[in-house]
């Protein structure tokens, strides 16, 4: 029996982001599923699946990924193959619209696991992926999200702060695990 | 951060994971994401799991073969998930998110965040929820 899971991100995910998220992960699944419902291998479903949600500005990846410190996008993607343990990564690459299929190249046509920053760029116009601007990869909203960032420095680690153990002053705590 | 794992029918187990990074990270980090074993992982002999969250803490604990260890020793796809993600929490002080297929397509998931939005389909069925404890389904 096929099956697909997926997720859209663990954080402090806000009201104004929450609906979306639902939609957007309901939507990807399904894509997925039909995937596999029409014979397709599982690396194929999770390609889909994950390119759905890079393609949905809701979700920081792809189109809706965010800013770094020097206002430029870096992304990251891996894809595994649990056949033969194959698998292929790029990390910090710029301007690709699905890193997802970018990483599947690299698992598909070389002999590595990861390529990184340039190179990542440079294996992407090797194999023609598709690739677009930054202003179209990063919403308004993660801009706004950026320039608040810069201004108070918030760190990596309240972003993804524990629900039980952190308290904010515009979110309600949640005790204990999911 | 995205991710999907998933079984077809012939057996396989995939995994894929995706991130645009963290909003004014610095140039040239990288977390949990790309790298196997903490970002995903997949076998066909155990099963696959996708990761997110705070990606220092998660590649710290190999957060994804992690979780495949335990399953290899005989944890269900949930239990595993929870004991893991508990251990990060206290070995690590990290919080996260993962979702989880064994071999036999069963289904884990969990989150240490204040949200994860996730869903899976199975036998026509999709199931999904954002908040901790959420569990709705419908036909698809």
């Amino acid at each position: 029996t096929p099956v697909i899971i997926v997720h859209g991100g663990a954080w402090a995910i806000p009201d104004s982001l929450a609906e979306g998220s639902v939609q957007g992960v309901r939507l990807a699944s399904t894509v997925g599923y039909k995937v596999l419902g029409a014979g397709g291998s599982a690396v194929d479903a999770v390609e889909e699946a994950v390119r759905s949600m890079e393609d949905n500005p809701v979700f920081d990846a792809g189109v809706g990924s965010v800013l770094n410190a020097d206002g430029e996008v870096e992304m990251d993607a891996v894809i595994m193959d649990g056949r033969d343990l194959k698998s292929g990564a790029v990390g910090c690459v710029q301007n690709i619209k699905n890193p997802i299929s970018l990483a599947r190249a690299v698992m598909e046509k070389t002999d590595h696991t990861l390529i990184v920053g340039k190179g990542a760029n440079k294996f992407a116009e090797e194999v023609n992926a598709v690739t677009l601007p930054t202003n179209q990869l990063v919403t308004e909203t993660a801009r706004r999200e950026w320039e608040e960032l810069m201004k108070f420095r918030t760190t990596v680690t309240k972003l993804f702060s524990p629900r039980d153990t952190v308290q904010k002053e515009s979110v309600p705590v949640a005790p204990g695990h999911d | 951060t995205v991710g999907a794992v998933a079984l077809d029918t012939q057996g396989n187990i995939a995994f894929g994971t995706s991130t645009g990074g963290i909003t004014a990270k610095r140039p040239g980090r990288i977390g949990d994401s790309p790298i196997i074993g903490a970002g995903g992982y997949a076998d066909n002999n155990i099963g696959g799991v996708s990761t997110t969250g705070h990606g220092e803490s998660i590649a710290k604990v190999c957060l994804a073969k992690h979780i495949t260890h335990l399953m290899e020793g005989g944890m269900t796809p949930q239990t595993a998930s929870e004991t893991a993600l508990t251990f990060m929490a206290k070995r690590v002080q990290g919080s996260g998110g993962v979702v989880v297929l064994n071999d036999n397509g069963n289904i884990g998931r969990h989150f240490t965040t204040e949200r994860m939005a996730w869903a899976w389909v199975k036998d026509n069925v999709l199931h999904h929820g954002l908040n901790p404890g959420e569990d709705f389904s419908e036909n698809v």
